[in-house]
């Protein structure tokens, strides 16, 4: 099962 | 004081097309280098990233860097209101609650101004670290759109799948299932039409059909696109607007629990 992952668990806040 | 004209008001409005349906406001940061915007979708599933350099304009001032906040859905309508072959004027004052565009006409026959008032937005920059990414993919943007587009009748995401052969592009759902593979071409005469791979390793990641849908929006900007893939790291797929700078987009892969 595939689940969307966010941008934020790759992209962290400056 | 910010002053940034636009010969061409048709290639700003694109601009705006291709960030509206993802994006309901987005801050503005307008500094001496250019104009700058940085924003998630709602459901921060999505980055957009729009770099218009100041050189790109006809005219370009900005005494002060500033944030101007804004609701898409209103500049819209305010573009709207510009004809296809006008110039654009940007201005707004340092500290200023609202920005001014004026459209004028080729022959100046007509000029409008529109006043719209800014927001504060609390905006919140991410930091997008220096990927080496296992394959980039350089194609037309329209076919681009038309894959995704295909695809997207059938199954909620896509497969993205690049290997030195090629890049494949599948889909499955309730009536089954289709695949677009496209090879590398050899047609180096017409950049604008070939299939370019940069590969490393293969890579093959899923993804949302309703944000690369969204992502397309941007086709009428550029002949071509670019996909970078790396294994558990998000799609960035960019479209370069010619001698203004250019517009990325960031998407997170759908990934195994």
């Amino acid at each position: 099962k595939l689940s969307q992952k966010s941008i934020t668990s790759f992209f962290k806040p400056n | 004081m910010f002053e940034a004209r636009l010969v061409n008001s048709a290639t700003f409005k694109k601009i705006l097309d291709a960030i509206k349906d993802l994006l309901d406001q987005a801050s503005f940061d307008c500094s001496e280098s250019g104009i700058q915007l940085q924003a998630m979708d709602n459901s921060h599933v999505s980055l957009v990233s729009l770099n218009l350099k100041s050189d790109g304009f006809d005219k370009y001032r900005c005494d002060r860097s500033l944030t101007m906040g804004m609701n898409l859905a209103s500049l819209s309508k305010v573009f709207r209101c510009s004809g296809s072959d006008d110039t654009v004027t940007i201005k707004a004052q340092d500290d200023a609650d609202t920005v001014t565009f004026m459209f004028e006409s080729k022959k100046q026959e007509k000029i409008s101004d529109y006043e719209m008032k800014l927001m504060n937005l609390d905006q919140e920059h991410l930091g997008i670290p220096e990927t080496e990414f296992s394959c980039i993919i350089k194609m037309p943007s329209a076919e681009f759109a038309r894959i995704v587009r295909d695809l997207s009748q059938f199954g909620e995401s896509i497969v993205i799948s690049c290997t030195k052969e090629g890049v494949k592009f599948s889909t499955q759902g309730d009536i089954g299932t289709g695949n677009v593979k496209l090879a590398q071409t050899n047609n180096f005469d017409k950049e604008e039409e070939s299939v370019i791979i940069d590969m490393q390793e293969p890579v093959s990641l899923t993804f949302a059909c309703q944000y690369l849908n969204l992502f397309t929006k941007a086709t009428p900007l550029s002949n071509q696109v670019t996909l970078s893939m790396c294994d558990n790291v998000p799609l960035v797929v960019e479209y370069q607007i010619p001698d203004l700078g250019h517009l990325c987009y960031y998407l997170a892969p759908k990934i195994e629990e």
